[in-house]
């Protein structure tokens, strides 16, 4: 791809960090 | 079903449905919408990303699915 390993790292941070959130989210819910 | 609006699932598809690595810019979100303002677009994508279902990539106009992959 054309990504920079910074941009890749960038996205993968971004991702974990989403993930989290979902899982908070999805816990509150209950 | 999923807690979301009509326009929301409506982003979160076209969002989760991009193959390209950087995910799907704003612009290319509004094209794709053309019955949604842009101010609309940018609600819905701010809401998803609060509840984790999507994440920024390269910048702020740039949005990945979490549920993708």
């Amino acid at each position: 791809s054309g990504l920079t390993e910074e941009q890749k790292r960038r996205i993968e941070e971004n991702r974990q960090k989403a993930l989290a959130r979902r899982a908070e989210r999805l816990a509150a819910q209950r | 079903v999923n807690g979301l609006t009509a326009h929301q699932s409506q982003v979160l598809n076209l969002i989760k449905n991009c193959p390209v690595p950087e995910g799907m810019s704003l612009q290319e979100l509004k094209l794709q919408l053309q019955n949604m303002s842009m101010s609309t677009i940018k609600q819905a994508v701010e809401f998803l990303s609060s509840e984790g279902h999507i994440y920024s990539t390269v910048d702020d106009d740039h949005y990945k699915s979490t549920d993708a992959e």
